[in-house]
Formats: C-alpha cells, sequence, structure tokens
C-alpha cells in the first residue's frame, strides 16, 4: 500500500540548508505494522510527513494505494489523506478552540457522516483511550498524555486503512501506553495498516518490522520474529 | 529547600470542575534528587506548576528556601522564579519567532549577565546537549526532541538552584536521553536540587527519591538504595 524510492527532503529557509532524508527506500504492505525508530534528529517525522502527504518530498517516487502522489494536486493530496490516512503527530496538533469531541468529531465530518453518528463515533473512540469524563475540556484543560490520547482517538475513530502514528505513548505512562497499544494492534488485526515512530523497544516490539533511520538515510530493515 | 504541607489544586472553569491535587506534602532537601512518577492525569504536571511558582494552590501550604509562597505578590513570585529555578516545560514552552539561542539567552537576561556572557552562556550549554549546529534554528525548524533539549538547555543555561523538569527525556531516544539526564547528573552533584517528573523508569532510577501519584495524592514516596 506504501512504496517510496530514492525519497530526500531538504529543507531550505533563510539561511538554514538541511537535508533531512538523504534517500529512502520502503515497502509497507497492506496490514503490515511497521516501527519507524532512530535518534532525535534522523528523520523519522520528516518521512512521516512525506508518507502523509503533509508535504512533498525534494526528489524521489512515492506511491500510495498504487498511485503516485507527486502527480496529484493538492486538493487531490488532502482527499487521499482524508479517506485513507489517519495521522497522530508528534505534537498533537489539536485545535486549541475545540473540545476533545469535537476535536475527534472533525475528521469524520469530511467523510460525510451524519451528525448523530459522529458524537457516537467520537465518544466511542474516547472512551476507548480513557477519556470517556473528559469530552468537553479544551486542550488547555487537559494534561499532556490525555491531548496525546485525544490525537490517537482522532486518528482512529474513522477507521482509517493506513495509521501514520509519530511517538503516539511519548507521553503516556506503561499501562495507558499498553492500552493505546492494545487498540492499534485491534485495528491491525482487523486490516489496518500502521507505520508508527517510537523511541521505545517495548512499544517498538508489537510492530513485525523495524525500520532504523539514522542522519536521513535507512540503517536497517529487520523483520522481528513472531510471538 | 522545598517543603509542601496539605497542597490541594482544584480548576473550576465554566462547567469544568476538577480536583487534580487532592492533599500532597512533599520535603525536598538541596542538593536532593526525586523523581514523580503516577498514570497520565494523576497530577504530577499541576504539582510542578504549583512547585515552579507558575499557579497557586486552592488550599495548602507552600514554602521555597524558608519563604511562603502564598504570602508573595505576583512580582515577588516571578521574582523568585527567575532567579531561583530553572523549568523544563512537558510541551518545552519554545517562543517560536526566537532561535533556539534567543530562547536559551532569555532567561539569563533577568539575570543581569552582559550580552556577550549571556551568548557565551547560551552556546554552551545548547552545545552541551548536542546542537552546536542547530542554533539559529526557530523551533518549527527543529524536530521533536531537538526542541526538548532546547527547553532544557534553557532551564539549565543559568545554574539554577533548582531544576524543575516535567518530562525532560519523553521525545528522546535513548542515547539522547542519557545524554541529557548526564548533565543533569552532573549538576546535581554540584549541588543543584532536582525535581523530575518521568514516565521512564531507567530514567528515575538516576534519582534518589521516587515520590508516585496516583489520582491527586501521594502513593508511595520510596527512597532508592545507592548504587
Ligand atoms: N486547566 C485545567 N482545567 C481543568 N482540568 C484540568 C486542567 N489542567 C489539568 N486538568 C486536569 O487535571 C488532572 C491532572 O492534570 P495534570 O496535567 O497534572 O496530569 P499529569 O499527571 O501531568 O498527566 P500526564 O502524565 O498525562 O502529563 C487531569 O485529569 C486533567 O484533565
Ligand atoms: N522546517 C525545517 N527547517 C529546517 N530544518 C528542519 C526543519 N524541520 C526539521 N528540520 C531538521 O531536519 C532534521 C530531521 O528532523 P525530524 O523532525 O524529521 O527528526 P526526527 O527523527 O523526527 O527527530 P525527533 O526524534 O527528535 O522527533 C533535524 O535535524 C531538524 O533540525
Ligand atoms: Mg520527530
Ligand atoms: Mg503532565
Amino acid at each position: 500500500v506504501i512504496a517510496v524510492r530514492a525519497i530526500a527532503k531538504t529543507y531550505r529557509t533563510g539561511y538554514v540548508t538541511v537535508t533531512a532524508l538523504a534517500s529512502v527506500d520502503l515497502d509497507v504492505e497492506p496490514g503490515d505494522m511497521v516501527a519507524i525508530m532512530g535518534p532525535s534528529g534522523s528523520g523519522k517525522s520528516t518521512l512521516m510527513n512525506l508518507l502523509g502527504c503533509l508535504d512533498r518530498p525534494t526528489s524521489g517516487e512515492y506511491r500510495l494505494a498504487g498511485r503516485a502522489v507527486a502527480r496529484l494536486s493538492d486538493d487531490q493530496l488532502a482527499d487521499v489523506r482524508n479517506r485513507f490516512i489517519g495521522f497522530v503527530f508528534q505534537n498533537y496538533n489539536l485545535l486549541p478552540r475545540l473540545s476533545a469531541l469535537q476535536n475527534v468529531e472533525l475528521p469524520l465530518i469530511y467523510r460525510g457522516d451524519a451528525a448523530k453518528r459522529r458524537r457516537q463515533i467520537a465518544l466511542e473512540a474516547l472512551a476507548a483511550v480513557g477519556l470517556a469524563d473528559r469530552v468537553h475540556h479544551l486542550p488547555a484543560q487537559l494534561s499532556g498524555g490525555q491531548q496525546q490520547r485525544v490525537a490517537v482517538a482522532r486518528a482512529l475513530a474513522g477507521h482509517p486503512q493506513v495509521l501514520l502514528a509519530d511517538e503516539p505513548t511519548g507521553n503516556l505512562d506503561s499501562r495507558s501506553g499498553q492500552e493505546v497499544m492494545a487498540i492499534i494492534q485491534g485495528l491491525n488485526d482487523g486490516g489496518m495498516t500502521v507505520v508508527m515512530v517510537t523511541h521505545d523497544e517495548r512499544i517498538a516490539h508489537h510492530c513485525r518490522r523495524i525500520v532504523r533511520l539514522l542522519d536521513g538515510s535507512v540503517l536497517e530493515n529487520q523483520v522481528l520474529d513472531a510471538g
């Protein structure tokens, strides 16, 4: 479902030029579960933003569900993103003036669900991550880990075909982190493809494969033995 | 240096009322190194904000270096905070329009260092956390873990007497996390008092004591055996 060839990304702004990704190849089959690891600054979030069609590569090819993303217009790109991909941002990216419930409902509007159905789906997603008693709180009225769980609920509520999660458990205690992984694992068992950045080896071992980045290149692409 | 008695905090806004801290007692001696742990939403950041004089408790007493904080005016509170405490926020709280270097220099202005000395101190702090080649980047031009390390450099550059760090390594790979802990450990050996929130048991075991919160109360206050 994801096929990346020689993808590169160089940031150029003012007098700052950084080659965040030098050249990355990556194949992800439908239903696969891949962990992306690597030191701080090695290009993980940059790669995730390219996979999530939130940014365009400087060079290289990216095919999502067989379609060449580079040839899509901005509108088509947004359409692919909304219909196809659930994204958990490293900094959550919750809208500060919307409640937890409204933040989770927002992507569902795009999918055309009726208001009542949207509310029910969003309430179930928030209950699944343990926030049933915080649904009307604004992000500023939530703890760091609660905000992170709202971001996870928002990405999963619409049952996307592909989940791209950038550090989905970094601010969670181990029990809350395992609860989130159990939800992701369950959806992966149902066929959802998962690509996840993590610094935590225990979280990575929920996945079937670990891709390690170093200085913008793939250092290792290792299948984990089952069990 | 920190003496907290029966401190409580209830948030009341609109129709939301949450008792984040029910009643917490805490004593921290000068030069001590304490880890605060507990599930997501258990009140750790709320406690750190009270210890850092960024918020006032609903009830209870807090004495910092022997002075009753409740009786200080807002100006005196800001003065104590700037002269005494280095704070690492869970969401970094970097100023988006300042470079990494300018963010680290900002608290030093308050301390009256000359411009040349400030620049030198800030450059050393950023080099110590491995960001010598990112000093002119804006926060948006830095990775998540790089932003976190700028926040650590900013809190430590002025060699505060007390470091309050809310999850200082959550977004760092284990090597960068150990590098940050080595810096904090070194300053603690030199007499800096450290109170740190963490979800990571390995990071917590750099400390001498672990205080575990649950639902806004202290569940456990456990001294770790040396070595
Ligand atoms: N401004 C606020 N208004 C209302 N409730 C709040 C506010 N800030 C925090 N809370 C609530 O207070 C409780 C404690 O929050 P706090 O941020 O201290 O938790 P925490 O232990 O730091 O959690 P985490 O590990 O997820 O960061 C949470 O349940 C949260 O929803
Ligand atoms: N907008 C930008 N402009 C310039 N450089 C950038 C920009 N965004 C990121 N970078 C740089 O690109 C490199 C890769 O950043 P990226 O966010 O992908 O790293 P990461 O692997 O996600 O790190 P972390 O684990 O700390 O989140 C970093 O060195 C960073 O400084
Ligand atoms: Mg990142
Ligand atoms: Mg917190």
